[in-house]
Formats: structure tokens, sequence, C-alpha cells
């Protein structure tokens, strides 16, 4: 969704 | 997920339980630098603060949970555990963490991508696990005997910043919205720091001598 940034790394 | 992002988090999840197995079975952190393993535990700490929260997948929940147990259970090994705390080379463990920290958050604060608590430790936690490393460099250059199992761990966590590299290509060239200037410049400049130790360990490797890093 826009506004929350994705961090999918670890 | 791709192979390359598979293989980093293999190595840097096998880069921790081989140390954790190390000290467990051998009850010694002989030539392990108790500092560089709090600023891990710190970067973990920090960069998880979305653990359960934000959902992504089964396998980052999982690793995430592993990679704080290990890097708290080693520390907890080293400080606590009678016979293992023995074999801590204290006097040689000289670099303080206040030098790392307080230049990581003030660059935190300043460098984040969005000014929130949760970012700006996310941005931190980056900064910091780029340079948690130098305490056990500084120890691997004082210490003369550097074992095997020191060697092999700080191998596979430069194994793990490597691949962790051709993932941010790989990602970059197959999905459009994949740019992360934070990530990637600080992922480059840590990948740099052990580009000095793997050219020593390579050619130990090659000519099937122990370990000996120059003064």
């Amino acid at each position: 969704s826009p506004g929350i940034i994705e961090h999918d790394e670890l | 997920m791709n192979i390359f992002r598979l293989a980093g988090d293999m190595t840097h999840l096998m880069s921790v339980l081989v140390l954790l197995l190390k000290i467990h079975t051998i009850k010694s952190c002989a030539g392990i630098s108790l500092k560089t393993q709090e600023l891990y535990a710190l970067v973990f700490a920090t960069r998880y603060l979305d653990i359960f929260t934000d959902f992504i997948s089964v396998y980052n929940t999982i690793m995430k949970l592993i990679f704080l147990g290990s890097s708290f259970s080693i520390v907890w090994y080293m400080r606590r555990h009678k016979l293992v705390r023995r074999s801590y080379d204290k006097e040689q463990d000289t670099f303080r963490h206040f030098f790392l920290v307080l230049p990581c958050l003030l660059l935190a604060l300043v460098m984040n991508e969005k000014f929130t608590f949760k970012e700006v430790m996310w941005a931190f936690s980056l900064y910091l696990e780029a340079v948690a490393i130098l305490p056990q460099l500084v120890l691997l250059q004082r210490t003369k005997n550097i074992d095997n199992l020191t060697g092999q761990y700080v191998f596979l966590l430069g194994a793990y910043r490597a691949f962790y590299i051709f993932n941010w290509i790989y990602r970059y060239f197959t999905e459009p919205h994949y740019v992360h200037w934070i990530t990637w410049i600080s992922g480059l400049v840590q990948t740099l720091l052990y580009a000095d130790f793997f050219y020593y360990y390579f050619n130990s490797w090659k000519n099937n001598v122990k370990l000996h890093l120059p003064a």
C-alpha cells in the first residue's frame, strides 16, 4: 500500500 | 526470492550457526570480538522492529527469529557462561561501541526513507551492520592465531555480503520499482571492508597454510 516502505530482505 | 538472495541468507545463517556451534561445543570464544557480536545483536533488534507488525512471509519471520535468537545467545554465552567468558580476549578487544553507534545514529536521523521511528531504526541498522565487523577485524589483526572456525565465520559473512550485492543487481533488472539507495550504498561499504580479509583468506587457502594477517 502507498506510504508504507516494504523491507522484504533480511 | 532469487538464487542470490537465498544463497546470501544461507551463508549469513551458516556464519551465525558456525559461531554459535563453535562456542557451544568447545566452550570457547577465543578470537571472537564481543563488541562485534553485541553490535550485531543491536543491528537485528533495531531492524526487525516490524517482526510482529508487517508480515512478509513465513520464511522471513522464521529467519528473523533465528537471527535474533542466535545473536543474543552468542552475546549471552560470551558475557555470562562461566567457561566461555574465560576464553574471551578482553584486553585485545578494545574497540568502543560508541564510536560506531553514534555516527550511525546521526546518519540515520539525517538519511532515511521516511522520518518515522521504524524507518530511522531500519536505516540505523543498515549503517551499523556495515561497520559492525570492524572490532572483529581489529581483533583478527591483533590475535596471532586465527583458528579455522573464526576464519570460516568471517569468510561466510563476506560471502553473504557478496551474494546480496548480486541479489540487488538481479532485482534491479527484474523488478521495475526496486531502488533502495540506502541499502545498496551501506551494503557496498560493508562488502569492501571484507575485501582485505578475503585477499589473505584466499592466499592462505591457495597456499594451504594457516591464515595469518599481516601486522
